[in-house]
């Protein structure tokens, strides 16, 4: 049968949905070795920051799409935890095999990395759903919409508090991690990384300004550029 | 045909990112 947008989007959820069938919504064996080996066991804070941001999620999903649809916020929400737990074994394999260690107590007691690591995957969720595009982006099927484009990128980083360039800061090693993510996907993650390169990271409250102080003052003195370059 | 242009470096990983190593 000819291809059409709802076929086109029904196979990408059929998709998505039966790769992470065989993911469990519980860490797998191989990520709670990984979670063992650490200097700190993360397991708890991680299982309690994972129930703070459902509440979260479903929350402000509800206002957005209304309270009849709470319950697709918490299907939406449970399929992300998969993808969430998917992708963080597959990156801490190509670490392992990178770096010869381990040990990852750092990055896995770091609150930022797992906020935005669930960020991604529920943004990979959502835009699968079709529920996030674009405001301003050209391939918004549900324009003039209001409830589907309020759950549109960045809204999931006013959800979960979490500042643009620390998102930005995944997005590769997610698609690096997953190589059956369809092209689709992967174009609306690059999509989202050209928003932030290009706006969001520079509004005024973002974390990357108090970066570039630390930087400059850190002795990396470099010649500023003149606004004509 | 779209392609996704990989700008890390091998060397660079998550773990650099978060400031880990």
């Amino acid at each position: 049968p000819p291809q059409t947008p709802i076929r086109a989007a029904m196979t990408s959820i059929q998709q998505l949905r039966g790769d992470l069938i065989s993911s469990g919504d519980q860490p797998s064996t191989t990520l709670n070795t990984y979670f063992k080996n650490c200097t700190v066991d993360p397991t708890q804070n991680m299982l309690t920051r994972l129930e703070t941001l459902e509440q979260l999620f479903s929350q402000r999903f509800g206002q957005a799409v209304g309270p009849r649809c709470l319950i697709l916020g918490k299907q939406r929400f449970a399929l992300g935890v998969r993808l969430y737990y998917k992708i963080m074994e597959a990156m801490l394999k190509s670490e392992e095999k990178r770096l010869s260690v381990q040990n990852f107590s750092k990055l896995l007691n770091d609150a930022t990395f797992h906020t935005s690591l669930l960020a991604c995957a529920l943004e990979v969720v959502m835009a699968t759903y079709g529920e996030s595009s674009f405001k301003t982006g050209g391939y918004n099927h549900a324009a003039g919409d209001s409830a589907e484009t309020d759950v549109c990128f960045p809204w999931i980083l006013h959800v979960f508090n979490l500042a643009a360039f620390d998102f930005y800061k995944v997005i590769e090693s997610f698609i690096k991690a997953d190589p059956t993510l369809s092209k689709d996907t992967v174009k609306h993650l690059e999509t989202c990384e050209n928003l932030i390169m290009e706006r969001i990271a520079w509004r005024t409250d973002s974390p990357l300004f108090e970066l570039l102080k630390q930087e400059h003052e850190g002795g990396a003195v470099e010649q500023v550029e003149t606004p004509a370059s | 045909n779209h392609n996704y242009h990989f700008g890390l470096e091998d060397h660079e990983g998550i773990s650099e990112l978060f400031d880990c190593d």
